[in-house]
Parts: structure tokens; sequence; C-alpha cells
């Protein structure tokens, strides 16, 4: 459980970043 | 069956929702009373990345010229940012009380919150970008409107000279976006017309050209007849241009399943 919610997290931070990658790229 | 409907919003949200689901399962089979780690360092982490994101759309929508963008996205956002608060409380909950149950509850609303939330952003953005390609195809059919009062070469070619550049941008735009879609009958149905338009366009403009040939050339009355059917025979052309346009500005807008055709 312990690795599951470091994982999560760090996978919702990555999934954030690419959302603000998407939303810079586009509005471009 | 896919439950995002684009290649990029699936590959960003995919990974993240099976995690979140895992996790909710994995919660609650642990009601065993194991403790919780110190999730203060990821979650902080969280929180700058959402800081990040939060500011980078806000300035999207002050520069955007799209209302409905600038109308849908602060609530997506407004999501996010909730989320986000919601793992600043439960990661502080949890260094008081590992063993905390709201604060796990926190954690996977959290979670949930910020998939639901990115999820409405992404959503957003695409929606605007089916717009842009929506106003192209508009353009097109504009064009395609005025093809039946054209009667000189001059003005045809003024005509191929507004229309080339908006078809070959639809063109360009649909095939990328059908590429990216991840259901099949839309990207075929998109494909499909897409063909029908390319096909089209020189048949429709050859007979722009035969209409003007006959009305310039023939005495007059006595062509009557061929200057109907040649007008009968571009207007049918250009009508059934306006329909596959039309279709693919349908077909762009669709972002839920058919079930049956899933299964």
């Amino acid at each position: 459980l312990r690795v599951g919610w470091e994982q999560l997290l760090t996978s919702i931070n990555r999934n954030i970043n690419e959302v603000e990658n998407q939303i810079l790229t586009r509005d471009s | 069956m896919p439950v995002f409907h684009t290649k990029t919003i699936e590959s960003i949200l995919e990974p993240v929702a099976q995690q979140v689901s895992r996790l909710v399962i994995l919660h609650e089979e642990a009601e065993d009373g194991n403790a919780m780690p110190d999730l203060s360092r990821p979650v902080q982490a969280v929180s700058h990345a959402v800081a990040d994101l939060v500011k980078v759309g806000r300035e999207t929508i002050n520069s955007s010229d799209d209302p409905i963008l600038k109308q849908d996205m602060p609530a997506a956002l407004h999501r996010v940012e909730g989320a986000s608060k919601f793992l600043e409380e439960a990661s502080a909950m949890l260094k008081g009380d590992p063993y905390s149950g709201p604060a796990r509850k926190k954690l996977i609303e959290g979670s949930r919150g910020i998939l639901q939330g990115t999820s409405a952003l992404l959503l957003c953005f695409d929606e605007s970008e089916v717009r842009k390609i929506i106003r192209e195809c508009k353009k097109v059919l504009d064009y395609l409107a005025v093809a039946e009062v054209i009667e000189s070469m001059g003005d045809l070619v003024q005509f191929l000279k507004d229309l080339s550049p908006c078809l070959s941008k639809v063109s360009r735009e649909v095939s990328f976006r059908s590429e990216e879609l991840t259901h099949q009958v839309h990207r075929e149905i998109l494909v499909r017309c897409l063909d029908q338009v390319k096909s089209l366009a020189p048949i429709l403009i050859c007979s722009m050209k035969i209409f003007i040939h006959i009305i310039t050339q023939s005495k007059e009355g006595a062509e009557a007849k061929g200057a109907r059917e040649a007008a009968e025979n571009r207007n049918y052309l250009a009508q059934r241009m306006t329909d596959e346009i039309n279709e693919i500005i349908r077909v762009l807008q669709l972002t839920t399943y058919d079930e049956d055709e899933w299964d």
C-alpha cells in the first residue's frame, strides 16, 4: 500500500505536468 | 472499450485512472490498521505541479478567444485545485495519525478529484481544438455555396485560390484528428468522408469549367439546355461535397460511444 500511494502521487504529478504541456503546446 | 475518445487523452489519463482504481480496491482491503507512510513529499510535489498548471490554465483562459473554453475551463481548474487541497489535508492528517481512516478517504477523494479535474481540462481543450477544425470546415462550406454563381474563368481562378488552401487545411486537420480518435467507427467515417471530398473537389472544378465554357462559347439561347445540365451537374457535386463536410462536422463533435458499435 505504501509503494502504491507513492507511485500514484508520482503518476498524478506526471499527469499534471503532461496536461500542462498539452495546454502550452496547443496554446502556442 | 476505450474510455477516452482521443489517444492523447487516453495516454495521459489511463495510467492514473488504473492506479486510482487499484488503490481504491487496496484501500478497501486494507482496513486492517496498517500505518500509512509519510506522503508529505510527493503530495507537496503534486501541489507545486497543480499550482503551475492552474497558472498556465488561467493565462490560457485570459488569452483565449474561445468563449466556450473561457466558460468551461475555470471549473476544471477549480476542481484540480480543490483536489490538491484534499491531498494536502490528508497528508497533514496522516502525519498526526498514520492510521487515520478519514485521511485515507481524503487521499482517494483527492486523487479522484485530480483525475476528474485534469480530464475535464483536457476535454475543454480538446473541444476547443475541434471547434477550430469545424471553423475551417465551415469556411469550405461557405466557398462551396458560391460555386453556383461563378460564371467566368477569372472568378473560377479566384474561387480556386480561396478554396484550395482552406481545403488543404481541412484535409490535414481532419486526417490528423482521425488518427487521434480511439473510436474506430468515427475514425473510419472521417477518413471515408475526407476521401470523398478529395476526389469530388477536382470533379467539381471540372464541372464549373464546363459550365463556364458553355455559357461563354454558346450563341444566345442555342445551348440553354446544355448550360442548364452543366449547372445541375455542378450543383450536384457542390452539394455532395457539402454533405460530406457536414458529416465530418457532425462526427468531429462526437465524444460519446455507441455501445452497440463497440459490442
